[in-house]
């Protein structure tokens, strides 16, 4: 089975 | 002052249609190069990047940056009220705490003038890193959304599998199986009926149907979408918008467990 994956660490704070 | 007008209004219309789903609040980033929106979903899955160019304005103005915090939803109703063929202008003054959206009719009979109150959002604004994919595909936009609603019949999940021989799209569920192969195309007589695919590495991932199905509310801002995967990083939808600019959203892909 799967988990829905999250975007935080993909992406950098500015 | 802020100032924004674009003759083609129906284009906001559609903007705010393909990402209400997926945002209640966002802020709308504007200076000389234009208005950008970027913002991540609540459960931080998904993420929309929008950028509308000042060039792609009948008329644009923007004296200083401004960023204006919206409640879509808000924003949303105002722009129901707007005619598909008419003019929208949204405007607004230097640190004012409201903005107006002005809608024309094409022969100027009717001109309706719609203030809103501003939100103050504390949002992070975050950095997209240059990635170059492994994988991009190019297909009609409304393919796409077939695809996703055909197959989101089938399970939660959609598998997304590309290969130099073409794109697979696969969901599995209770019921049985669906498998959807499109091929790329051969000779090319329309650029916007083409599958194109460029790969470097064949990659497979697997998606909530749920996001993408947000996302192809998107289709009727362009004809074609273009998909950008590499393994283990967020997918990318893209849609550009004729002459001014694009929508993209990013995606998490789900993980084994």
């Amino acid at each position: 089975s799967t988990t829905q994956g999250r975007l935080d660490g993909f992406f950098t704070v500015v | 002052m802020f100032e924004a007008r674009l003759l083609r209004g129906s284009i906001l219309k559609k903007v705010l249609e393909a990402i209400k789903d997926l945002l209640t609040q966002a802020t709308f980033d504007c200076d000389d190069s234009g208005i950008q929106l970027q913002a991540m979903d609540n459960s931080h899955v998904s993420l929309v990047s929008l950028q509308l160019r000042a060039d792609g304005f009948d008329k644009y103005r923007c004296d200083r940056n401004i960023s204006m915090g919206m409640n879509l939803n808000s924003v949303a109703k105002i722009l129901k009220c707007a005619g598909d063929k008419d003019t929208v202008t949204m405007k607004a003054q230097d640190n004012a705490d409201t903005v107006t959206f002005v809608f024309e009719s094409p022969n100027q009979e009717k001109v309706s003038d719609y203030e809103m109150k501003l939100m103050n959002l504390d949002l992070e604004h975050l950095g997209i890193p240059e990635t170059e994919y492994s994988c991009t595909i190019r297909m009609p936009s409304a393919e796409f959304a077939r695809i996703c609603r055909d197959l989101s019949q089938f399970g939660d999940s959609m598998v997304i599998a590309c290969t130099k021989e073409g794109v697979k799209f696969s969901a599995t569920g209770e019921i049985g199986s669906a498998n959807i192969k499109l091929a790329q195309t051969a000779s090319v007589d329309k650029e916007e009926e083409a599958v194109i695919i460029e790969m470097d590495e064949p990659v497979t991932l697997t998606f909530a149907c749920q996001y993408l199905n947000y996302f192809t509310k998107a289709t009727s801002l362009s004809p074609q979408v273009q998909l950008s995967m590499s393994a283990d990083v967020p997918l990318v939808v893209e849609y550009r918008i004729q002459d001014i600019g694009h929508i993209r959203y990013y995606l998490a892909p789900k993980i084994e467990d």
